[in-house]
């Protein structure tokens, strides 16, 4: 067991102990090793060095590697905790954590604006929000014409923006995700609950003695 | 003809908000 661990470790740097990141997040012991399953996966994707870059990532959600976009910059960018250009396991499993069905709501509603704060400047101004809507449209070659835009963002931030003062802050975006609880549906991934069933093979490669539920 | 939509609600369709397709096959 002791040579399997540590050949896994050579293998996957930060690779934590699937129980000490089970005690720290809403997974069990075999959803974590059910979601290492997944990780060995996306990240032998391209290059087969036990971490995610963010050509693998985006293949992983895309299933095209060259397609390039800012809103999975941007998760990848959030999922790098360690800010190392690439995403470990135990980044990716502490990420996946806040998307998990009983992470705490405050978790989701922290994480979707640093999400769309784009420029990290603790607010979410109105030019990164029209960055987001342009990239949105040639994304989905969806046209709108300019004056369309700024209609919606005036509306957003006639909404949003309680103070008026151009941007959007944590407490004013807290306020406007309880009067618009769809926008947090995105930072729920039911997938989580069956991880173990959509990845049964952890089974076979666990580093547990016994696997707790 | 009126806005109905919020930015956020148009941004958080885009393909690569949906995390789903991490875990399709």
């Amino acid at each position: 067991m002791g040579c399997f661990s540590s050949k896994v470790k050579r293998q996957f740097p930060g690779h934590e102990d699937p129980v000490s990141l089970a005690s720290q997040t809403a997974f069990t012991v075999s959803e974590v090793e059910a979601l290492f399953e997944l990780y060995k996966s996306i990240s032998s994707s391209v290059i087969d060095d036990g971490l995610i870059n963010k050509e693998e990532f985006q293949l992983a959600i895309f299933k095209n590697r060259k397609k390039e976009n800012l809103f999975a910059n941007r998760i990848f960018d959030l999922f790098d905790v360690k800010k190392k250009g690439v995403i470990d396991f135990s980044d990716f499993v502490r990420s996946l954590n806040v998307f998990h069905p009983n992470a705490p709501q405050e978790d989701k509603i922290d994480f979707s604006f640093k999400l769309y704060d784009l420029e990290n400047t603790g607010f979410i101004e109105r030019r990164e929000v029209k960055q987001m809507l342009i990239a949105l449209l040639c994304e989905s070659e969806m046209k709108l014409a300019d004056d369309t835009i700024e209609l919606i963002l005036d509306k957003t931030f006639r909404e949003a923006d309680v103070n008026q003062d151009g941007k959007i802050d944590l407490s004013e975006w807290i306020n406007f995700v309880s009067k618009n609880p769809s926008l947090l549906k995105i930072m729920t991934l039911p997938y989580l609950r069956d991880i173990t069933t959509t990845f049964p093979s952890f089974v076979f490669n666990s580093e547990v003695d016994e696997i707790a539920t | 003809e009126p806005v109905t939509m919020n930015a956020f609600e148009l941004i958080s369709t885009s393909q690569g908000l949906n995390l789903n397709s991490l875990f399709e096959k």
